[in-house]
Protein backbone atom coordinates (compact mmCIF):
# COMPACT_ATOMS: atom_id res chain seq x y z
CA UNK A 1 0.00 0.00 0.00
CA UNK A 2 2.72 2.13 0.59
CA UNK A 3 4.67 1.73 -2.04
CA UNK A 4 0.92 2.92 -3.96
CA UNK A 5 1.32 6.00 -2.41
CA UNK A 6 4.91 6.97 -3.51
CA UNK A 7 4.67 9.83 -5.63
CA UNK A 8 2.09 11.56 -3.84
CA UNK A 9 4.00 11.30 -0.90
CA UNK A 10 6.82 12.30 -2.74
CA UNK A 11 5.22 15.55 -4.42
CA UNK A 12 3.84 16.79 -1.00
CA UNK A 13 7.12 16.15 0.67
CA UNK A 14 9.87 17.69 -1.57
CA UNK A 15 11.52 20.99 -1.33
CA UNK A 16 10.03 24.09 -3.30
CA UNK A 17 13.70 24.91 -4.21
CA UNK B 1 -18.06 49.66 -1.31
CA UNK B 2 -18.23 45.83 -1.69
CA UNK B 3 -16.33 44.25 1.42
CA UNK B 4 -14.71 40.58 -0.12
CA UNK B 5 -14.37 38.38 3.02
CA UNK B 6 -10.28 38.58 3.77
CA UNK B 7 -10.22 34.68 3.21
CA UNK B 8 -12.03 34.59 -0.39
CA UNK B 9 -9.12 37.47 -1.40
CA UNK B 10 -6.78 34.75 0.03
CA UNK B 11 -8.31 31.97 -1.68
CA UNK B 12 -8.06 34.20 -5.19
CA UNK B 13 -4.44 35.20 -4.22
CA UNK B 14 -3.73 31.18 -3.80
CA UNK B 15 -4.97 30.24 -7.45
CA UNK B 16 -2.43 29.52 -10.06
CA UNK B 17 -1.03 31.29 -13.04
CA UNK B 18 -3.59 29.32 -15.77
CA UNK B 19 -1.32 30.45 -18.72
CA UNK B 20 1.65 28.78 -16.94
CA UNK B 21 -0.09 25.76 -16.18
CA UNK B 22 -1.46 25.70 -19.78
CA UNK B 23 2.34 25.69 -21.16
CA UNK B 24 3.84 23.34 -18.95
CA UNK B 25 0.65 20.90 -19.23
CA UNK B 26 0.78 21.46 -23.56
CA UNK B 27 4.60 20.86 -23.48
CA UNK B 28 4.76 18.03 -21.51
CA UNK B 29 1.64 16.44 -23.81
CA UNK B 30 3.37 17.56 -27.06
CA UNK B 31 6.83 15.90 -25.80
CA UNK B 32 4.25 12.42 -25.60
CA UNK B 33 2.92 12.33 -28.77
CA UNK B 34 6.40 13.42 -30.91
CA UNK B 35 7.43 10.09 -28.33
CA UNK B 36 5.06 7.71 -29.35
CA UNK B 37 4.60 8.70 -33.16
CA UNK B 38 5.49 5.80 -35.73
CA UNK B 39 7.87 7.89 -37.54
CA UNK B 40 9.50 10.13 -34.72
CA UNK B 41 13.70 8.96 -34.99
CA UNK B 42 15.64 6.57 -36.68
CA UNK B 43 16.13 5.46 -33.17
CA UNK B 44 12.94 4.59 -32.57
CA UNK B 45 12.37 3.03 -35.91
CA UNK B 46 15.27 1.01 -35.39
CA UNK B 47 13.87 -0.13 -31.90
CA UNK B 48 11.01 -1.11 -33.34
CA UNK B 49 12.06 -3.61 -35.77
CA UNK B 50 14.52 -5.50 -33.01
CA UNK B 51 11.33 -5.55 -31.21
CA UNK B 52 8.98 -6.65 -34.07
CA UNK B 53 6.33 -4.70 -32.78
CA UNK B 54 4.75 -1.67 -33.59
CA UNK B 55 4.69 1.51 -31.56
CA UNK B 56 1.31 1.91 -30.02
CA UNK B 57 -0.55 5.43 -31.03
CA UNK B 58 -1.40 7.06 -28.46
CA UNK B 59 -5.54 7.09 -28.59
CA UNK B 60 -7.78 10.09 -27.79
CA UNK B 61 -8.55 8.24 -24.43
CA UNK B 62 -5.07 7.73 -23.70
CA UNK B 63 -4.31 11.05 -24.35
CA UNK B 64 -7.14 12.27 -22.22
CA UNK B 65 -5.76 9.88 -19.57
CA UNK B 66 -2.37 11.71 -20.07
CA UNK B 67 -4.26 15.01 -19.65
CA UNK B 68 -5.92 14.05 -16.53
CA UNK B 69 -2.72 13.09 -15.10
CA UNK B 70 -1.24 16.27 -15.22
CA UNK B 71 -3.52 18.42 -13.91
CA UNK B 72 -3.64 15.61 -11.03
CA UNK B 73 0.14 17.44 -10.79
CA UNK B 74 -0.53 20.61 -11.00
CA UNK B 75 -4.03 20.32 -8.44
CA UNK B 76 -1.40 19.02 -6.18
CA UNK B 77 1.30 21.92 -6.66
CA UNK B 78 -1.98 24.28 -6.24
CA UNK B 79 -2.98 22.41 -2.30
CA UNK B 80 0.67 22.66 -1.91
CA UNK B 81 0.32 26.48 -1.48
CA UNK B 82 -2.86 26.48 -0.09
CA UNK B 83 -3.50 28.30 2.83
CA UNK B 84 -4.82 26.22 5.45
CA UNK B 85 -3.37 22.97 3.50
CA UNK B 86 0.49 23.53 4.28
CA UNK B 87 -0.08 23.28 8.27
CA UNK B 88 -1.05 19.92 7.76
CA UNK B 89 0.89 16.59 8.10
CA UNK B 90 1.91 15.32 4.93
CA UNK B 91 -0.28 12.01 5.41
CA UNK B 92 -3.15 14.05 6.74
CA UNK B 93 -2.68 15.78 3.23
CA UNK B 94 -2.23 12.53 1.33
CA UNK B 95 -5.83 11.45 2.88
CA UNK B 96 -7.53 14.98 1.88
CA UNK B 97 -6.11 14.36 -1.70
CA UNK B 98 -7.19 11.14 -1.87
CA UNK B 99 -10.50 11.41 -0.84
CA UNK B 100 -11.08 14.84 -3.24
CA UNK B 101 -8.79 14.30 -6.12
CA UNK B 102 -11.21 13.25 -9.06
CA UNK B 103 -13.62 16.02 -7.43
CA UNK B 104 -11.40 18.61 -8.21
CA UNK B 105 -10.68 16.78 -11.22
CA UNK B 106 -13.91 17.36 -12.79
CA UNK B 107 -14.49 20.96 -11.06
CA UNK B 108 -11.30 21.82 -13.24
CA UNK B 109 -12.82 21.19 -15.97
CA UNK B 110 -16.02 22.42 -15.41
CA UNK B 111 -14.97 25.48 -14.21
CA UNK B 112 -12.82 25.92 -17.34
CA UNK B 113 -16.15 25.18 -19.52
CA UNK B 114 -17.97 28.31 -16.83
CA UNK B 115 -15.20 30.70 -18.05
CA UNK B 116 -14.41 29.85 -21.13
CA UNK B 117 -18.21 31.24 -21.58
CA UNK B 118 -18.73 29.49 -25.33
CA UNK B 119 -21.89 26.85 -25.08
CA UNK B 120 -20.87 24.91 -28.28
CA UNK B 121 -17.32 24.30 -27.73
CA UNK B 122 -15.06 22.31 -25.23
CA UNK B 123 -11.37 24.56 -23.49
CA UNK B 124 -8.79 21.78 -22.83
CA UNK B 125 -6.20 22.65 -20.23
CA UNK B 126 -4.07 23.08 -22.83
CA UNK B 127 -5.21 25.80 -24.50
CA UNK B 128 -6.86 23.71 -27.46
CA UNK B 129 -10.20 23.93 -28.09
CA UNK B 130 -12.55 21.26 -29.12
CA UNK B 131 -14.80 22.58 -31.71
CA UNK B 132 -18.82 21.45 -31.94
CA UNK B 133 -17.88 19.26 -34.96
CA UNK B 134 -15.02 17.91 -33.14
CA UNK B 135 -17.00 17.54 -29.85
CA UNK B 136 -19.91 15.65 -31.55
CA UNK B 137 -17.70 13.36 -33.49
CA UNK B 138 -16.30 12.44 -30.32
CA UNK B 139 -18.89 11.69 -28.05
CA UNK B 140 -20.46 9.34 -31.07
CA UNK B 141 -16.86 7.55 -31.05
CA UNK B 142 -16.64 7.40 -26.73
CA UNK B 143 -19.52 4.56 -26.06
CA UNK B 144 -22.18 5.12 -23.41
CA UNK B 145 -20.94 5.42 -20.24
CA UNK B 146 -18.71 8.35 -21.51
CA UNK B 147 -20.33 9.95 -23.34
CA UNK B 148 -22.90 10.01 -20.66
CA UNK B 149 -20.23 11.35 -18.23
CA UNK B 150 -19.45 14.00 -20.96
CA UNK B 151 -23.27 15.18 -20.92
CA UNK B 152 -23.44 15.02 -17.57
CA UNK B 153 -20.63 17.68 -17.01
CA UNK B 154 -22.31 19.50 -19.48
CA UNK B 155 -25.19 19.93 -17.57
CA UNK B 156 -23.39 20.36 -14.48
CA UNK B 157 -21.63 23.54 -16.66
CA UNK B 158 -25.08 24.51 -17.68
CA UNK B 159 -26.35 24.76 -14.14
CA UNK B 160 -23.80 26.80 -13.23
CA UNK B 161 -23.57 28.97 -16.10
CA UNK B 162 -27.63 29.95 -15.25
CA UNK B 163 -26.18 31.05 -11.55
CA UNK B 164 -22.99 32.65 -12.80
CA UNK B 165 -20.84 31.58 -10.42
CA UNK B 166 -17.85 33.66 -10.41
CA UNK B 167 -14.24 33.04 -9.92
CA UNK B 168 -14.02 33.69 -6.29
CA UNK B 169 -17.29 31.26 -5.43
CA UNK B 170 -15.01 28.94 -7.77
CA UNK B 171 -12.16 28.97 -5.71
CA UNK B 172 -14.52 28.80 -2.73
CA UNK B 173 -15.76 25.52 -3.41
CA UNK B 174 -12.11 23.94 -4.45
CA UNK B 175 -11.42 24.35 -0.47
CA UNK B 176 -15.02 22.74 0.82
CA UNK B 177 -14.06 19.87 -1.35
CA UNK B 178 -10.47 19.76 -0.40
CA UNK B 179 -11.69 20.32 3.46
CA UNK B 180 -13.96 17.78 3.82
CA UNK B 181 -14.66 16.88 6.60
CA UNK B 182 -16.13 13.54 6.09
CA UNK B 183 -13.03 12.21 6.03
CA UNK B 184 -12.01 9.81 8.52
CA UNK B 185 -8.62 9.04 10.46
CA UNK B 186 -7.55 11.80 10.48
CA UNK B 187 -4.20 12.93 12.87
CA UNK B 188 -6.11 16.37 12.84
CA UNK B 189 -9.55 16.15 12.43
CA UNK B 190 -10.98 19.07 14.10
CA UNK B 191 -8.67 21.14 12.61
CA UNK B 192 -10.27 20.21 8.95
CA UNK B 193 -13.69 20.26 10.34
CA UNK B 194 -12.56 23.94 11.68
CA UNK B 195 -10.85 24.90 8.22
CA UNK B 196 -14.30 23.60 6.43
CA UNK B 197 -16.58 25.62 8.41
CA UNK B 198 -14.03 28.69 7.90
CA UNK B 199 -15.12 28.29 4.22
CA UNK B 200 -18.18 27.83 4.44
CA UNK B 201 -18.60 30.98 6.22
CA UNK B 202 -16.44 33.07 3.94
CA UNK B 203 -18.44 31.48 0.81
CA UNK B 204 -22.13 32.89 2.84
CA UNK B 205 -20.71 35.82 3.02
CA UNK B 206 -19.06 36.86 -0.18
CA UNK B 207 -22.71 35.79 -1.60
CA UNK B 208 -24.64 37.65 0.80
CA UNK B 209 -22.33 40.44 0.48
CA UNK B 210 -21.87 40.25 -3.85
CA UNK B 211 -25.43 39.18 -4.70
CA UNK B 212 -27.76 40.59 -1.85
CA UNK B 213 -30.47 40.23 -4.57
CA UNK B 214 -30.54 36.39 -4.31
CA UNK B 215 -30.27 35.67 -0.70
CA UNK B 216 -30.80 31.85 -1.74
CA UNK B 217 -27.68 31.82 -3.85
CA UNK B 218 -25.06 29.83 -1.51
CA UNK B 219 -27.59 27.18 -0.91
CA UNK B 220 -28.32 27.11 -4.53
CA UNK B 221 -24.06 26.86 -5.15
CA UNK B 222 -24.07 24.25 -2.27
CA UNK B 223 -26.61 22.14 -3.81
CA UNK B 224 -24.26 21.05 -7.14
CA UNK B 225 -21.76 19.90 -5.00
CA UNK B 226 -23.78 16.15 -4.49
CA UNK B 227 -24.01 16.60 -7.96
CA UNK B 228 -20.27 17.13 -9.17
CA UNK B 229 -19.50 14.11 -6.18
CA UNK B 230 -21.89 12.23 -8.14
CA UNK B 231 -20.06 13.04 -11.88
CA UNK B 232 -17.09 12.11 -9.90
CA UNK B 233 -17.44 8.96 -8.38
CA UNK B 234 -18.62 7.75 -11.64
CA UNK B 235 -15.19 8.82 -13.43
CA UNK B 236 -13.69 6.33 -10.84
CA UNK B 237 -15.50 3.67 -11.32
CA UNK B 238 -15.03 4.31 -15.25
CA UNK B 239 -11.45 4.86 -15.14
CA UNK B 240 -11.03 1.81 -12.40
CA UNK B 241 -12.88 -0.57 -15.37
CA UNK B 242 -10.57 0.58 -18.20
CA UNK B 243 -7.36 0.64 -15.57
CA UNK B 244 -8.62 -3.46 -15.43
CA UNK B 245 -8.76 -3.58 -19.46
CA UNK B 246 -5.07 -2.52 -19.54
CA UNK B 247 -6.70 0.91 -21.74
CA UNK B 248 -4.67 3.45 -18.94
CA UNK B 249 -1.55 4.63 -19.56
CA UNK B 250 0.25 3.11 -16.40
CA UNK B 251 2.86 4.72 -14.35
CA UNK B 252 1.40 7.68 -12.94
CA UNK B 253 -0.43 9.77 -10.45
CA UNK B 254 -3.99 9.34 -12.19
CA UNK B 255 -3.18 5.27 -11.56
CA UNK B 256 -1.72 5.79 -7.72
CA UNK B 257 -4.71 7.63 -7.04
CA UNK B 258 -6.95 5.17 -8.52
CA UNK B 259 -5.20 2.46 -6.30
CA UNK B 260 -5.05 4.50 -3.21
CA UNK B 261 -8.73 4.75 -2.62
CA UNK B 262 -9.51 1.13 -3.78
CA UNK B 263 -7.04 -0.49 -1.12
Amino acid sequence: KKKDNALLRYLLDKDDN
Amino acid sequence: GLTVPALVLEFVRCEQDELQVQNKISTHLAHLQQEQSPRSTVANQEQNVRHAAKPERLTTFGLMCHMADQTLFSIVEWARGCIFFKELKVGDQMKLLHNCWSELLVLDYIARQLHHGKAESVLLITGQEVTPVEFTTLLAQAGVTLSGMIQRGQELVHRLQELQLDRRETACLKYLILFNPDVKLLENQSYVENVYEQVNAALLEYTLCVYPQYPDRFSQILMRLPELRALSAQSEDYLCYKHLSGEVPCNNLLIEMLHAKRT
